[in-house]
């Protein structure tokens, strides 16, 4: 059973057509691992991407070091789907 | 649950648990609701297709699935509260009830059953078929590329191992060849709503060129009739509009070909939510969710039957 511990999803903004072509090129780096969940289309509509836990620091670096904006739009994506089969669950019994 | 009274719409559900609603509704409405079998997944599962009918032959259809991409859950369950709608409206609700005396509406709640059954018990991020790939150690391809629309060109990867992967040949997945099949051999199909998860978007064709559908205007029209009646309910906001300029370049996927096959109202819904659970939506908002697609769905159902053609 595949786990996601410590694996992010990142919102990628990219706020200009230069830094949109660096975001792309991210989502293209296989060995990265990256699962695109919102691919990068335009400078209007962030990008999300799940981020496995050990690509994490690579990804993060190559957004900071070109300067790109990012926040972390879910921060342990196991915690959430632990939490969600919790609930289904607790469903299930009742 | 015994009945579809007691099936608990607020949560999210295993597949056996949906087939089980499924045969639920269709005993508890015989009059209504039929349940048919196009085809087998992969791994042999049935693709059930719910038939809601009041009568006639070969009518003139809606289709409506949901589940193509397995991990986008919030799609089957938002897909089990229409489903009850529909019974429960019919007969009391005038606009529902006007199209079921004219139209049938089709609905596939799990197009890719191998798939969802994979998110519940492996893998809750998977997304494509479980078909092996040979010469690949990657499984599955996307079943929203390997329509016959602009199939193997931009907008889709011919690596097994992408998310986006097309498949060796255009319908080479049963699951896709199945709803090819049925609908070409229904040939009255005048609608086809295919339902997807996250980013609230409404779009039409083309996916897969940035040419111009012929009925673009209306489609727009309708699009935007369709997100304002959604966002009325609780102002959830949708953007709409051809999927290359809203979303991005996707080839080979279900409403370019449908709109090709001469289906005119052909959309892809991108349901809940703006990117803050994205594919792990809580289970807490799947009626919300529902309840306001269904909006959109009634104003898109209300044209067709209202501009037949």
């Amino acid at each position: 059973k595949k786990t996601f511990v410590g694996d992010q999803v990142l919102r990628v903004f990219a706020k200009d057509e230069v830094q949109l072509t660096v975001i792309q090129d991210l989502s293209e780096m296989k060995q990265l691992q990256l699962d695109v969940w919102r691919g990068p289309t335009d400078v209007a509509t962030p990008m999300d991407i799940r981020v496995p836990f050990h690509s994490l620091m690579s990804v993060k670096a190559y957004l900071e070091a070109r300067d790109v904006q990012y926040t972390i739009m879910i921060k342990d994506l196991q915690a959430d789907i632990d939490k969600e089969e919790r609930q289904m669950q607790r469903s299930s019994y009742a | 649950a015994k009945t579809t009274d007691d099936f608990d719409y607020a949560n999210y559900h295993v597949l056996d648990e949906i087939y089980s609603f499924q045969d639920m509704l269709v005993a508890e409405n015989p009059t209504l609701v039929s349940k048919i079998v196009i085809g087998q997944s992969y791994e042999g599962r049935p693709l059930n297709v719910l038939k809601f009918s009041t009568g006639g032959t070969n009518r003139p259809a809606i289709w409506i699935d949901t589940g193509i991409h397995s991990r986008e859950w919030i799609t089957p369950a938002s897909g089990a509260w229409f489903a009850k709608k529909i019974v429960l409206d019919y007969g009391h609700n005038p606009a529902l009830t006007a199209i079921l005396d004219k139209m049938d509406i089709l609905l596939e709640m799990v197009v890719n059953p191998d798939g969802y059954h994979f998110t519940h018990t492996s893998n809750r991020m998977w997304r494509k078929t479980r078909k092996p790939n040979p010469g690949s150690s990657c499984v599955g391809v996307d079943p929203n590329r390997n329509w016959d629309a602009g199939f193997g060109t931009a907008g889709s990867s011919g690596n097994p191992c992408d998310e986006t992967y097309r498949g060796p040949t255009a319908h080479s997945e049963s699951e896709i060849k199945s709803i090819v099949d049925f609908m070409k051999a229904h040939g009255n199909i005048k609608a086809v709503l295919s339902i997807h998860s996250y980013s609230q978007m409404l779009l039409y064709p083309y996916g897969y060129t940035s040419t111009s559908a012929k009925d673009q205007k209306e489609l727009h029209e309708l699009a935007k009739k369709a997100i304002t009646d959604l966002a009325s309910l609780y102002g959830t906001a949708y953007r709409y509009g051809s999927m290359i300029n809203i979303i991005y370049q996707a080839s080979g996927n279900t409403i370019d070909w449908a709109y090709n096959q001469g289906i005119k109202y052909s959309y892809t819904f991108e349901l809940r939510d703006t990117g803050r659970y994205g594919f792990i939506l809580p289970a807490n908002q799947i009626i919300p969710t529902a309840k306001e697609t269904w909006l959109a769905l009634m104003a898109i159902m209300e044209h067709i039957n209202a501009n037949t053609y």
